[in-house]
Parts: C-alpha cells; structure tokens; sequence
C-alpha cells in the first residue's frame, strides 16, 4: 500500500474497502484524487490508507483505529457502504475480505 | 563441462541428470555460452526470502523486495509454530543460488538477482495481492508465485477484482513496458480430483501455468490437469522418486540445505528461472513473446497416459502436461532469434442467454456460436492463442457438471472437469475457464460448448443460463506460425546463441513507478520519538538558561558594576582546567563599544558550551576563550578587570 496504515490496519481485523474513483483529467490528477480520496473516505466515516500499489485511482479506505463492539462495527459497515454506494465520485467499491491462498 | 564446488550439486538431477540423462532441464549448454540470467530480476512472491543465506546473499536484490506483512522493506521469514515460512527461501534458492561457493546448490539462473515479496505470513487481501503484482515492477521482470486458492476439489476462485487489475496493469505497464511475466503452479489438488480450470490464476491469459513431472516425466499424485496449462518442469514424485534439491532457510530446524522440496511449487521458479535465461539473451521479449516461446519449444514426449492431442497448427497438448517439458536450452536459442508477435488482439461474443437443462450422462446439452469472419474484421484476429468461455449454469452439485469447448477445427478443450469432492449448490456464477490448446489454430468457424452432467439421478438438473466465448490471438495467418516454427527448429543447434549475434532490442519506456516515499510505521515511530525528545530538551533547556538569567540579574553585585568573576582557585588554574563560567551577557568594553556589534572583534563571540558532558546539565556553563574586546592586544586573562558586564 503506498500510504501508512497498511496491511497491519487490517491485520487488526479492521473494516477495509477498496474503491476506484472516477478519474479526473490532466496531471493535476494525482493529488486532486488523493485529495477526492481523503474527502471520500472522510465521508464514509474511514481513513484513507493510501493508493493501492500502481493502480492508479484505487484506494485503499480503513476503519479509523480503535477498538469497537461488534454492535458498532456493524452500523459502521452500513453508514460506510450507504455513503460509497451513492457517492458520484465512486466508480467501483468492494470490502476487503481475507482470501485463502496456499503454498504448493 | 560445468563443475561446481556446491555439495548438493551433483544431487541437483534437474539441472543435469547423470542417473536418467535427459530428465533434465538441458541447462547446462546454456550456461556454457555464458548465459546465467545476468541482468535479469526474479521476485518471489511468497512467505519470505532469507536473504542472508550464503546462496541467497550475493544475488539478492533489496531494491525489488518488500515485506507487505509488516510493511517494511526487508521480506525476511518470521520463524512460525509449524516451521512453516521456509518456502519462499527454497523457491528463491531453485532461481539463483549461488554456484562454487561450497554452500549447498546452485540455481537454474545463478547469475540473477533475486528478490523477495512477503505477503502469504498473514491476513492477505484482494488490494495486498494488487500490491504484490505490481510491487517494484520496473525492478522486477518475473514474479514467481507457487501458491493459490485451496486445492481441495471444491474451491473456485482466483484473483479479485483488484488482484486482476494488477495482473493486466502489470503486463502492460510493468518491465518498462514489455510486461511483467507472472508464473504460477498449476496446484497440488490431484488427490482430490482438482482440476486447474477452477483456479483463476491458472485461467488467467496474463500468467505462466505450469505443472509438474516426476523424474520419470510422468504426473505426480498430487498434480492437477487443466486445459490451460502451458507447459511443465521437473519436480519431486511419489516416496521412490526423488525430490528436488535446493537451498533452505536456517531458521528453526532448517540446515540452509534441502532435498525435499516437492509439488507444483518446485516447479514454478524452475520455470521462473528458465524465463530468466532467455530474458538476458533478449530482454525486449514481451509476456505473450515470451508464452509463443513456451508454446513453439516445449517437447512432447511419450507417456500413454498423457492424451497428446495435436492441434490445426501443429502443436500438441495434453491436459496434464501443457504443450510439454521445457527444455533450457530450446527456450534461450529460439529466445535468442525471436521478433515479437503481433500486437493482442481479441473478440468478445454478445453474452448469448440459453436457459436451457443440462442433461444428465450419456446426453449432452451443446450450445453453438459462429465467429464470422466479419466478426473478426474489426480486430485483425486470424489466429488464436487463449480461448475463455464465462459461464453461469445453476446446478445443486457443482462438481457433477462436465464442460467441453469445442474449437472450430474440432480440438476439444475439458475446460470444466467433473470433480468428485465438490459438492456445490450455488453452480457457476460468471466463472471464466480458459483454454490454450487451440494454441495458433484459425479463430473463424463455429465453437461449440458441451454441458453434460455426470451426477446421480436424484437431483434435479442443472441449467445453462448464459455463456460468453472470449477469443484472444493475432493477425498471424497459419502460414506464420509455420514458418516461425522451420525458423525456430533452425535455431536450435545452437549457432546463434553467442555475442556476435544479437537482433536489435526497441528499448523500454520510462515508467516512473508511481508509489510515492512510504514511511513505514517503524520510520514514523522513531521520528516521532526524536521529534519529542528534541522538543522536549529544548524547553528544558531553555528554561535553564532563562532561571539561570534571572538567577545573575538577582545577584547584588552585578546590577550596577562590572560582574563578580568567580573566584578562580591558583590550582585549577595551573592545572589548566579551569572552568570560566560566565554570565551569558553582552560585554562591553570601557569606551562604551558593545563588542557584540564591535567590528574589530578579534574572536568569535560567545562558544558553544563546549564542556558539556552527559548528564553535566547542572549548570550550563559556557566557556569564553577570549573576550571580544576591541583592546585584545593584552593577553585576554589581564582584560578582564577592566571589563564592565552589562546584563
């Protein structure tokens, strides 16, 4: 992840969402998207965790440190999701899950 | 000719196979003609590389390595209960392990660098694994990723959306443009009946497939068949047959040394480092060059059970062993001649709706669609490489579902093999198989999909909702893919591979890679820490000196006339240690000059204090070798008793 935070922030079993955001144009792009980041994740109650490696637009929104009951977990999950799903800027969202992968 | 000093070498039976000659990789021609890996970067993606390993060191790459698990620069493995992260070391050790260093092994591709990714020792998610892909990706030319979702004979799944993106962003962004090359094993599922076509790395057209062959060339027990296998390399068999040899970490109960390594990740970095041969000899190989490469110099060889089919072009493919072993030195001396294919070209078919039941065994639901050729005007697409069907069939046993995809030259592909364990209720939804074995064929004509169902009576029947038929070629006519072939077989004795031959390489593009300075959180914490601490000191600091002001300003004597100097005993003095504590005050001399703005000051004004030790902070004392005095032609010592101080 190209931010702070990181993987160790999910590695606290903490909400995550990747989101795509409409690219805007020109050069200025880069930090008027991270700035778009930051202002969307805000919104959403998250903290922006940075760019998701080289792929331009996708950043990576954690749940802000801290620890919560499961209760409050929960109508984070929706306020989030409620805020990603309708917010123009967003052009694609998706939470964070673990995946299994094994060696072989 | 080659000997190396490396204990385990002459156990290394997949590099040079004494006891079975050609159950080899046919390395050794190539590295006698000085072709190592020598400029080329390997990373594996993995659990960890130690790189402080005597086979590692000296070809590790720090530059292209990170550790996304703690979010660091360094991939070193972090000792587990289970002895487990060992794996990652063992792959690295089969790509470049150093030769002649009396240390255990050596690599396929010795003299590459290598480079470590750690990011299976944790919670891995869909943006973690985009961040691997695509990680130092203009540092590193090939990923190498033994590892993959579940082989249990019941899981689909594959990459993510992001994971995807990663993959098709590397190879068309990563390696200065040429495209990072991503290689994959094919899985360890054959003892539940997996099948590669349900793990969407291996379906995926941006990677590497590879399995694995026993030393007798035959498929192990653990090993997976697939229609989208490209091709397999040694690696160890069943208790007689022997393992593969390389490096290992000495952590825990590790030696540095190893003869068990084994399954379809054994296999992955000795292709990984074949790839590297054949980068050095030609650099500018683009990802699909470098999978035409693969296709045109794996060698089918006998094995009854292999059901070699061959295709309208000529090539020949099994579901077990890809278009076959690969062999060193084929790759690096058709490497070595190769002018890049065409650019990729492809065609999606509209997503054709059917609804229709599947039948149960021995009756079988088709399904056809016809690619004309103005179909393919648009894209320039004549001949194939990958072909992909996505597909949503309703079924309440997964694995009783059988799919076949017919090419329009009738080469059948088992894109969806039945599987025993995989007892599903939820079908296909939008899954993606894949299949190379219509590999240079014509992509015009009528490609036809069989369903079938192989499951017991009892339960209701499954049905096709919709399916999509993905074609990706180029505009090479057949009669190209011919005459590469004569080209490449003329190759193959060797007269090209030396420096007086070498075809004209475009140069990459300057891709900046895009991820700005990271601090990591370790670097962050100990700013912080300095941050306070100098903070901290400065206050106090500061407070000392303004107490001690105040302290001066209090003392009788110095209101109105020149400062007290304090007493200075005759000992200290002719010992030379002496300290002169002074005030901090402006000095002035007699006539009124205030020797701070004096410009025939002599000497540097007040000096830091230069006698400060650890701890030392009682008082802050500072010493003033000379007064600047405008009169400094008396030795300083005398001047002072004419000085007035002014606080």
């Amino acid at each position: 992840l190209s931010g702070a935070g990181g993987p160790d922030t999910l590695g606290a079993g903490g909400l995550s969402w990747a989101v795509h955001l409409d690219n805007l144009e020109g050069k200025r792009e880069e930090e008027s998207l991270a700035q778009q980041a930051d202002a969307v994740a805000q919104a959403a109650g998250l903290v922006n965790a940075g760019r998701i490696g080289e792929l331009r637009g996708h950043y990576l929104f954690v749940q802000p440190v801290g620890h919560r009951q499961a209760v409050e977990v929960e109508a984070m999950r929706q306020q989030a999701e409620a805020v990603l799903a309708r917010h123009e800027a967003v052009r694609w969202y998706s939470e964070q899950r673990l995946l299994k992968r094994a060696k072989r | 000719s080659i000997h190396f000093n490396d204990p385990k070498y002459p156990q290394q039976w997949h590099l040079n196979n004494r006891r079975s000659p050609g159950r080899d990789i046919n390395v050794t021609g190539v590295w006698e003609r000085n072709v190592t890996g020598r400029g080329v970067t390997v990373v594996v993606v993995d659990d960890g590389v130690e790189h402080t390993i005597q086979d590692i060191a000296p070809n590790y790459s720090p530059e292209g390595s990170y550790d996304l698990n703690s979010n660091d620069p360094d991939p070193m493995p972090h000792p587990d209960a289970e002895n487990g992260n060992r794996h990652g070391t063992r792959c690295a050790g089969e790509i470049a392990a150093v030769p002649n260093n009396s240390f255990c092994a050596v690599g396929v591709a010795y003299g590459s660098r290598i480079a470590g990714i750690r990011v299976l020792d944790g919670p891995l998610t869909d943006s973690m694994e985009a961040v691997a892909f695509n990680k130092h990706y203009q540092i590193n030319d090939i990923y190498s990723c033994s590892w993959g979702p579940d082989d249990d004979g019941k899981t689909v799944d594959g990459p993510h959306q992001l994971g995807k993106a990663a993959l098709q962003h590397g190879v068309m962004a990563g390696r200065q443009g040429f495209g990072s090359i991503f290689v994959v094993a094919s899985g360890n599922g054959g003892q539940h009946n997996d099948n590669c076509n349900y793990d969407g790395y291996a379906n995926s057209i941006y990677t590497v497939t590879i399995g694995a062959v026993d030393e007798e060339g035959h498929m192990p027990f653990y090993a997976e068949e697939c229609a989208s296998m490209l091709a397999v390399t040694f690696s160890g068999g069943d208790k007689m047959l022997r393992s593969i040899v390389t490096t290992d970490w000495d952590l825990q109960k590790g030696t540095g040394c190893t003869e068990g390594h084994t399954g379809t990740s054994a296999a992955a970095p000795l292709a990984a480092g074949m790839i590297a041969l054949m980068l050095q000899v030609r650099p500018c190989l683009t990802w699909r060059d470098v999978q035409h490469i693969i296709v045109f110099t794996a060698t089918q060889y006998e094995d009854r059970h292999a059901d070699w089919l061959t295709n309208e072009a000529g090539f020949s493919h099994s579901h077990q062993h890809g278009f076959g072993l690969l062999n060193a030195w084929r790759l690096v001396n058709a490497a070595k001649i190769w002018t890049s294919v065409p650019y990729l070209a492809s065609y999606i078919s509209p997503m054709l709706k059917e609804n229709k039941a599947v039948p149960r065994s021995p009756h079988s639901l088709e399904v056809l669609w016809n690619v004309s050729r103005m179909d393919l005007e648009m894209s320039g697409l004549k001949t194939l490489e990958h072909v992909s069907v996505t597909v949503s069939i309703t079924h309440p046993r997964r694995g009783s579902l059988e799919v076949k995809l017919f090419c329009p030259s009738g080469m059948m592909s088992l894109i969806g093999a039945p599987r025993s364990m995989d007892s599903d209720p939820n079908g296909f939804n939008d899954w993606t198989f894949s299949t190379v074995r219509c590999w240079g064929e014509r992509a015009r004509g009528t490609y036809r999909l069989v369903i079938r169902d192989v499951g017991d009576e009892s339960l209701p029947v499954g049905i096709l909702r919709q399916w999509q038929l993905t074609l990706y070629g180029s505009v090479w006519s057949p009669v190209d893919i011919k005459d590469r072939q004569s080209l490449l077989e003329s190759a193959m004795s060797g007269k090209y591979l030396h420096d007086g031959f070498t075809l004209p390489c475009p140069p990459g593009l300057k891709i900046p890679e895009e991820d700005g300075y990271t601090i990591t959180p370790n670097t962050l914490k100990t700013l912080v820490l300095v941050g306070c601490f100098t903070v901290f000191w400065t206050i106090y600091y500061m407070l000392e000196v303004y107490l001690s002001q105040r302290n001066v300003a209090a003392t009788p004597g110095c209101r109105s006339g020149p400062c007290p100097w304090p007493q200075r005993n005759q000992k200290s003095r002719d010992e030379g240690t002496e300290l002169e504590s002074m005030p901090l005050c402006n000095s002035k001399d007699l006539d009124g000059v205030d020797s701070e703005s004096g410009v025939l000051s002599t000497t540097s004004g007040l000096l830091a204090p230069d006698l400060l030790s650890e701890g030392d902070w009682s008082l802050s004392q500072s010493s003033k070798s000379a007064l600047d005095c405008p009169h400094q032609h008396q030795p300083p010592d005398l001047v002072q008793g004419k000085e007035e101080q002014i606080c």
